[in-house]
């Protein structure tokens, strides 16, 4: 594992962390789109079907666990719990699951490395990944009022896929046959939809200012 | 097997 990897795979963790922290400690989830929760808890449940069949090491089994469990606490926290889930901004969360969730299927249908129910899963996990932040974009757009955690949590989710490419890059030049064009160009799109939000987050930033992200 | 070698990533 390169430095690059490893990185990419702690501002993932960090991102995660920043949310549920977030909301574990101020017992509000206003900001946080449930759509793009909802569609990482399923990107993940389908990414790591075979986490108790395949072994690749200790550091990839636990990660894979804290991914699953955290975006699944995240959905029940906004979904259940008796005080976060009246801080959810329903009515400006309107995003279709369906407008991201069919297309990525039938492109995973088509478009795989191998006909298999495991590496369909995978690759639709791939490409949900890639187009999942949307609705929580759409969000952070409409509702204006972005906290700084809210914020950070969208910064490194972004920084997570950018290192993610530097990591393709070094590997590729470091190991023999490493070409993969469907998570390359699926985690290439992934990245440059957060290149918006990433202009203005350092925009304010620069200015200390507030981030808000223009209608 | 190539399709199994890039699941070493999360």
């Amino acid at each position: 594992m390169n430095i690059f990897r490893l990185a990419g795979d702690m501002t993932h963790l960090a991102s995660v962390l920043v949310l549920l922290l977030k909301i574990h400690t101020i017992k509000s989830c206003s900001g946080v789109s449930l759509k793009t929760q909802e569609l990482y808890a399923l990107v993940f449940a389908t990414r790591y079907l075979d986490i108790f069949v395949t072994y690749v090491s200790f550091y990839n089994t636990v990660m894979k666990l804290i991914f699953l469990g955290s975006s699944f606490s995240i959905v029940w926290y906004i979904r259940r719990h008796r005080v976060v889930r009246r801080s959810y901004d329903k009515d400006q969360d309107t995003f279709r699951h369906l407008f991201l969730l069919l297309p990525c299927l039938v492109l995973a249908l088509v478009i795989n490395e191998k006909f298999t129910f495991k590496e369909v899963m995978w690759t639709f996990s791939i490409y949900l990944e890639a187009v999942a932040i949307l609705p929580q974009l759409v969000l952070l757009q409409r509702t204006r009022n972005i906290d700084n955690l809210t914020g950070q949590y969208v910064f490194l989710l972004g920084a997570y896929r950018a290192l993610y490419i530097l990591n393709w890059i070094y590997r590729y030049f470091t190991e023999e046959h490493y070409v993969h064009w469907i998570t390359w160009i699926a985690g290439i799109i992934q990245t440059l939809l957060y290149a918006d939000f990433f202009y203005y987050y350092f925009q304010s930033w620069k200015n200390s200012v507030k981030l808000e992200l223009p209608a | 097997s190539p399709a199994q070698e890039y699941h070493d990533e999360l």
